[in-house]
């Protein structure tokens, strides 16, 4: 099946996100 | 990617719903109860809210932990999912609460939330002892008898974490955690 993935760096770039 | 305009009005879905609990030992209780659920989060901006709002790792008092586990799985070993595996173990020196320690834990959260590892369906979730002796950060997976999964994990921790290659880590099963008597663990894999 199919799953959600994020790589370190996306994840990392959402952390001051309003 | 920064041409990319970013829709703040939607939160990105993560593939689990996780927990984070919070151990602190209290003698007038038992132990379960002093394991206690801070949140839950599903999307990437919800963990976040909760993260940026808590206390680093390596500024809780000796004795506690953080353990985050998907959802419904309580972080202990005789949880249904845990009983039949295991962790892999990163111990860590005195002097690496400070340089490491914090660092270790955040690089092994977005490993489980970000599904970094092939079989993550495997992962149940990820604990951080502060101990005065020494910090640990456990791995927990499901089933100790599944080598290959086991492995992969545990190889992909090594390099995320950046462990140097002389550095050796041990997978320890549960049930030998249990049942150990004295203070040496007995690693059924290593990487």
């Amino acid at each position: 099946g199919t799953k959600i993935v994020y790589e370190r760096n996306f994840l990392l770039n959402l952390r001051n996100s309003p | 990617n920064e041409n990319i305009s970013m829709d703040y009005s939607i939160k990105h879905p993560l593939q689990n719903c996780w927990t984070l609990w919070y151990y602190e030992n209290d003698r007038n209780q038992s132990w379960e109860k002093n394991q206690r659920e801070i949140a839950s989060f599903e999307t990437i901006e919800d963990f976040w809210s909760l993260y940026n709002h808590i206390k680093p790792a390596s500024d809780l008092k000796q004795g506690t932990d953080y353990s985050l586990f998907k959802k419904g799985i309580r972080p202990m070993w005789e949880d249904d999912a845990n009983k039949r595996g295991g962790r892999w173990l990163i111990s860590l020196e005195k002097k690496q609460r400070n340089n490491d320690l914090d660092r270790y834990w955040l690089d092994i959260i977005l490993c489980l939330i970000g599904e970094a590892f092939d079989n993550s369906e495997d992962i149940c979730g990820a604990v951080v002892n502060i101990r005065y002796k020494g910090d640990k950060i456990g791995v927990w997976t499901a089933d100790a008898t599944k080598g290959a999964a086991v492995m992969e994990i545990g190889k992909k921790l090594k390099d995320r974490l950046h462990i140097p290659p002389r550095v050796t880590i041990g997978y320890e099963i549960h049930k030998d955690t249990m049942d150990k008597t004295g203070s040496s663990s007995r690693y059924s894999y290593n990487v």
